[in-house]
């Protein structure tokens, strides 16, 4: 609004003159020269007088090279490689120009004006996006926005001293970004968005190069935007061939990280399994099937495989996520610390159910989050009170405690679905030998043999089962678990009828 | 047993639901991960050449944009000034080179047709080009095959070497067809 | 059941589907040899 008289053909004039200048053969042979004369130029139109002025410019000029593309896509007769080259060689001239703009803007040393502009920029194209995308609803193209995205982010990675010194910046600029136009707020950008976020060199700085994993948190944020956006569509198992792209692209994506980066996986496997939803195993399977290079994992079908004889079994996996502060309400987290240490109130138990369900609409009764937040809380303070007790976790001393209490009593207590996700939340720290894997493995072992109704044994079967008939990966925690279910005679597992009602199922 | 979806019952429907419906079988039982055109077994890194969550190959060495000085960047303005691209005009080692680093692409078929032209021919099943050995003709020829010593294309090694052939002329491409409407070059 | 919001995402989504980004959608632009894609027989390197 408000925008000065002249100011939109001062931009369109200072904008053809750009992308001239930027394809002249004079910015071929020396492009900072050339800029530098352009620079001049917006000077003398007063453009770079105040910070309004220059986030109209900007505004106004993504406007008008948005607008140039929409009308080269709707040129009749137009082949796609010509449609990008001529809206290319705008777009490409302005990212050019706002790089150049980013790079040179204030002193070397003072690197807060360039990453203001480049937030500046980057939050005006997202607007224009988000504005363009509630405008033309089912109209509207990703082209325009992507491009600049990508050859921005390109520009701004390449390697030279001024933009490594403000790499992590630029990168959180471009992660705010996208998170501001994540999927599920802006579904028509949805594919341009992962091809961005899973774009080698985003990927190569995310996950690779920046030191100390300090861009893994980030990541792993976008990864559950987009988790979040897939889940509804994954929940209703019919895949539409939209869904079913994003889906297998989302795969590709996963694929890539587990073969060059698991430990991020591995740290962050309880976030994204937190996100993904229950019947989407094999997506869930791969994330859980992470385990850190350096270990070297035995066979799962190593007869008589003493796993609490393993070395890392011991170790307590590295979890990102602050689950602890995911039990709410605080009343409840008290009543289960207090139950925990004391086994009191008594009525916590009792109570426990009506604190996870949330609703009575079938396949949404329960908070999800919050039972997996409880089984691995309570889990981990197992495993700790059994340490200070110097003892190691196994079937013996497991029992008998108020964290084993808590879990024999949601087995008991929850109806199938509740319980199918209470059971869930335990497999799901089924993964690479560590204490987790260990005292959960133990866990489900345990409930299988005490339970009181053979309901309990079969929907842990079932949960195991399901992860196991789909396609690999397999996590090797829920092998191990499985083989010592179906191979030690104290489970009396081939008595059980479930397990004969089906030829597929015996099989 | 259970009755609802939560138990055996559930998980059985679920697998034979998925036999007949194949948009279930993605989430039901998975898919094989190792048909997503990733090569798991890579000891190097995946994601240098990612090619995207869309694409069934890696990148191709020309896909990837490397920094280079600005010179080096062909400027359009010298566009004009560059000779057009003439196939005819190439040595055959350069005309393989484009065939097998422009897959998928109309480079490919280009460079195919050319060769072609030059009295190669493309083996269907060896997956590799054929031409005559001067002086080492066929040593029987009937309507259908030749049999003989011919000169084939090492890709691997990248040199022309000679061999024994069993040549079904049915496994040998025909000419190449060029699509008709080359997109215009910009 | 989806509900209102997530089928109001399906249709833009689904309308995405229909342009989605080419491979060159993330390179320099080649104006000497750009990226032609077509269907090559199958019997040649795909890879």
């Amino acid at each position: 609004f408000d925008d000065p008289p002249g100011l939109l053909e001062k931009t369109e004039f200072l904008l053809r003159e750009w992308i001239s200048i930027h394809y002249s053969a004079t910015a071929g042979r020396d492009p900072t020269r050339a800029f530098s004369i352009f620079v001049q130029q917006m000077n003398g139109h007063g453009i770079l007088k105040t910070d309004d002025l220059i986030t109209r410019f900007f505004r106004l000029s993504t406007q008008m090279c948005v607008d140039l593309c929409y009308r080269f896509l709707a040129e009749p007769a137009s082949t796609p490689t010509l449609i990008r080259t001529k809206c290319f060689h705008t777009l490409d001239a302005f990212v050019r120009l706002i790089a150049l703009l980013v790079k040179h803007s204030g002193d070397a040393s003072n690197t807060n004006t360039k990453i203001n502009l480049l937030n500046k920029v980057l939050g005006i194209v997202a607007g224009v996006l988000l504005q363009d995308h509630d405008n033309r609803l089912t109209e509207f193209q990703q082209l325009p926005y992507h491009r600049i995205f990508i050859m921005l982010f390109l520009e701004l990675n390449t390697p030279e001293p001024i933009l490594e010194a403000i790499n992590y910046q630029v990168l959180t600029a471009f992660c705010h970004t996208l998170h501001i136009l994540r999927p599920a707020k802006a579904s028509g950008f949805a594919y341009a968005w992962l091809e961005l976020v899973s774009h080698r060199v985003f990927i190569g700085r995310m996950l690779a190069i920046t030191p100390q994993q300090k861009g893994w948190g980030m990541y792993a944020q976008l990864l559950i935007d987009l988790f979040k956006f897939l889940a509804p569509f994954l929940r209703n198992a019919e895949l539409a061939k939209p869904v079913t792209l994003l889906y297998k692209g989302t795969l590709r994506v996963l694929l890539v990280l587990l073969h060059d980066f698991p430990e991020f996986l591995c740290d962050y496997h309880y976030g994204f399994c937190d996100v993904i939803p229950p019947n989407c195993i094999q997506m869930r399977n791969l994330i859980l099937s992470a385990f850190p290079r350096n270990m070297r994992l035995p066979d799962p079908f190593t007869p008589n495989l003493k796993v609490d004889m393993l070395p890392e079994i011991a170790h307590a996996p590295r979890v990102l996520t602050n689950f602890a502060s995911m039990i709410q309400p605080m009343s409840f987290k008290k009543d289960l610390d207090s139950y925990l240490k004391a086994r009191a109130p008594v009525t916590f138990l009792s109570d426990l159910r009506s604190n996870l369900q949330v609703s009575n609409e079938p396949g949404m009764r329960y908070n999800i989050p919050l039972m997996n937040a409880l089984v691995l809380y309570v889990g981990a303070q197992a495993i700790n009170f059994i340490r200070n007790k110097g003892l190691t976790p196994n079937m013996s001393t497991i029992a008998h405690s108020s964290h084993m209490d808590i879990f024999q009593n949601l087995a008991v207590d929850l109806d199938t679905e509740g319980r199918y996700l209470f059971l869930n939340a335990i497999a799901n720290q089924l993964r690479y030998p560590n204490s987790h894997t260990h005292y959960f493995s133990c866990t489900l072992l345990y409930l299988f043999a005490e339970a009181n109704t053979e309901a309990i044994q079969e929907q842990i079967t079932r949960v195991l089962l399901e992860r196991l008939i789909v396609n690999r990966p397999h996590p090797w925690g829920l092998l191990i678990t499985f083989i010592e279910l179906i191979k030690n005679p104290t489970y009396k597992f081939w008595n059980h009828e479930f397990v004969h009602c089906a030829p597929e199922i015996e099989k | 047993m259970v009755k609802d979806q939560f138990g055996m019952v559930g998980l059985l429907t679920f697998i034979r639901a998925a036999e007949t419906d194949p948009n279930l079988v993605s989430l039901a039982l998975g898919q094989d991960l190792t048909a997503l055109g990733l090569n798991l077994n890579s000891p190097e890194n995946l994601y240098p050449n990612f090619g995207g969550p869309w694409a069934e190959t890696p990148c191709r060495p020309q896909d990837i944009d490397f920094h280079v000085p600005p010179e080096y960047l062909i400027n359009a303005t010298i566009r004009e000034k560059l000779a057009p691209v003439k196939l005819n005009r190439y040595k055959d080692d350069l005309l393989f080179y484009m065939f097998y680093t422009n897959v998928g692409d109309v480079l490919q078929l280009a460079a195919a047709a050319e060769l072609y032209s030059r009295e190669w021919r493309y083996h269907t099943e060896e997956k590799v080009w054929i031409t005559q050995a001067p002086g080492l003709g066929a040593v029987e020829k009937t309507s259908t095959y030749e049999r003989g010593t011919y000169y084939f294309f090492d890709a691997q090694n990248w040199r022309k070497v000679a061999k024994e052939f069993h040549l079904d002329y049915n496994k040998l491409e025909g000419r190449p067809q060029l699509p008709s409407i080359l997109p215009p070059q910009p | 059941p989806l509900q209102k919001e997530h089928q109001c995402q399906f249709q833009m989504m689904e309308a995405a589907f229909y342009h989605m980004p080419h491979p060159s959608d993330s390179e320099r632009l080649r104006t000497y040899l750009p990226r032609n894609p077509v269907p090559t027989p199958l019997y040649y390197h795909q890879v």
